[in-house]
């Protein structure tokens, strides 16, 4: 992961993971094709700190158990840069 | 713990409600908030006033999407809520996306256990791993007239101010660790193959097929069962579940509550003087039910549907020195009575104690 989405499905999961990395684990993704490497490893290591704090297998990929979690109503995470 | 360690300077603190959802009651809002301030204040030395038409340390708002915090709502589910750190200005404000099903039961989400842990963010506490503190991110439904705010949340909170100010220091429920070898359990019983183990409001799921052991609120699978559930068996040909807890006890008809439960525990034939089951097995190869009350037991026909005569009977004469039985289940010919941390494996045709292990044998620890 993440391999090029081949699939709609792949795509909309990859979309999801990014979005909630990004409202939750401060992900900041460059989709400048120069920086998709760099990019997709910090998406990697994001995800296996998500998977780390909730005692999830830390795979760094979006496995069932880590999509279950990621879809279960939570608390947000607000942007306190702005505000500081 | 939030970086930086914000924390109030003053032990005085303001707090206003901005605004109303038009899905609760105002009445209710006011309850949920209230309610909600107390579970921090009866931890902390820190005191809380209400204001009306000023500013406040700590404003409670409901927000739609974009509402100008550079942090927008996402729409029904997903994020719930947010809440920043204390400071001042945002410092402290809790936000609730007003497109949640806002409620005061156990439908929708729980305005009063939202608003609870936002407000642990409002006085310096990030989120908790522990999946049992109320500062845990992923929400989770608790029955409000039983919570009690998890140990996790008064060892966070009182390191951030010190211990309350109350001669007898608050204290919580801890999270059921699967391998803790002080582990004991409120009921045990099967369920469709699996060993379910109940111990406050949690429970501990084992397939046999699956080495972890799923740990999972009650209230995750049955909303409408209580905490504390104090013995349990499975009748495996009606393919029930009898749950009881004081003196009434619930069926579980696959995964749903059966309509028209709870009822009283006498209508299987308790005498008046019975107030709780401790522990309760079935043996489905003969049909009968054992009940253990204190230092004695029961014996239930469920084909006759009705206690069999000649009982209570002392436990000891039959299964010999188990003491006091905590839980109990039938599996693979042998029943399981759990007494504290010690399990004991009878063997009900030799009639004899076969065996002792820890309570948490089945775990894989």
């Amino acid at each position: 992961f993440p391999v090029a989405p081949e699939t709609e499905d792949e795509r909309k999961t990859l979309e999801f993971v990014e979005s909630y990395l990004q409202n939750f684990y401060d992900l900041q993704m460059d989709h400048h094709p120069h920086f998709k490497t760099k990019s997709e490893n910090h998406l990697v290591e994001k995800l296996k700190e998500m998977q780390a704090f909730f005692g999830l297998q830390v795979t760094g990929k979006p496995d069932l158990d880590t999509l279950e979690m990621m879809k279960k109503p939570r608390c947000g995470i607000p942007d306190i840069g702005q505000y500081m | 713990f939030t970086p930086g360690n914000p924390k109030w300077k003053r032990n005085h603190l303001t707090y206003r409600i901005l605004n109303y959802t038009p899905k609760m009651r105002k009445a209710d809002v006011d309850e949920a908030v209230q309610k909600a301030i107390s579970v921090w204040s009866n931890v902390i030395p820190l005191t809380f006033q209400k204001v009306e038409d000023k500013e406040a340390d700590i404003k409670i708002s409901f927000a739609y999407r974009d509402h100008r915090d550079n942090s927008p709502f996402d729409g029904p589910n997903g994020q719930l809520a947010h809440a920043f750190q204390p400071g001042e200005g945002y410092g402290g404000d809790v936000h609730l996306d007003e497109e949640e099903a806002w409620t005061k039961d156990g439908t929708g989400y729980n305005l009063f256990l939202v608003i609870a842990h936002e407000l642990g963010h409002s006085l310096g506490l990030s989120h908790s791993n522990d999946p049992g503190a109320l500062m845990y991110p992923a929400y989770s439904y608790t029955d409000p007239s039983e919570f009690h705010l998890p140990q996790d949340d008064i060892d966070g909170i009182q390191a951030i101010y010190g211990h309350s100010n109350t001669t007898v220091q608050p204290t919580g429920p801890t999270t059921p660790q699967a391998c803790d070898p002080n582990l004991t359990f409120d009921a045990v019983t099967t369920l469709r193959g699996e060993i379910i183990f109940f111990k406050g409001r949690y429970m501990l799921r084992k397939h046999p097929a699956r080495a972890e052991t799923e740990l999972n609120f009650i209230s995750l699978f049955w909303p409408k069962l209580p905490s504390e559930i104090q013995a349990a068996y499975e009748n495996v040909e009606r393919d029930e579940v009898l749950l009881f807890k004081e003196d009434k006890y619930w069926v579980l008809r696959g995964y749903d509550i059966a309509p028209g439960y709870p009822k009283p525990i006498y209508r299987l034939g308790f005498p008046k003087t019975v107030k709780r089951v401790n522990a309760v097995y079935s043996d489905e190869t003969t049909g009968k039910t054992y009940f253990f009350v204190a230092d004695r037991y029961w014996r239930y026909d469920e084909n006759k549907r009705s206690m069999d005569p000649g009982y209570p009977r002392k436990i000891v004469s039959h299964f010999g020195k188990i003491g006091r039985v905590d839980a109990a289940f039938q599996k693979d010919g042998y029943v399981y009575f759990f007494h504290g941390k010690t399990q004991f494996q009878f063997d009900p045709h030799a009639k004899r104690i076969v065996g002792q292990m820890e309570s948490i044998s089945w775990f894989n620890c």
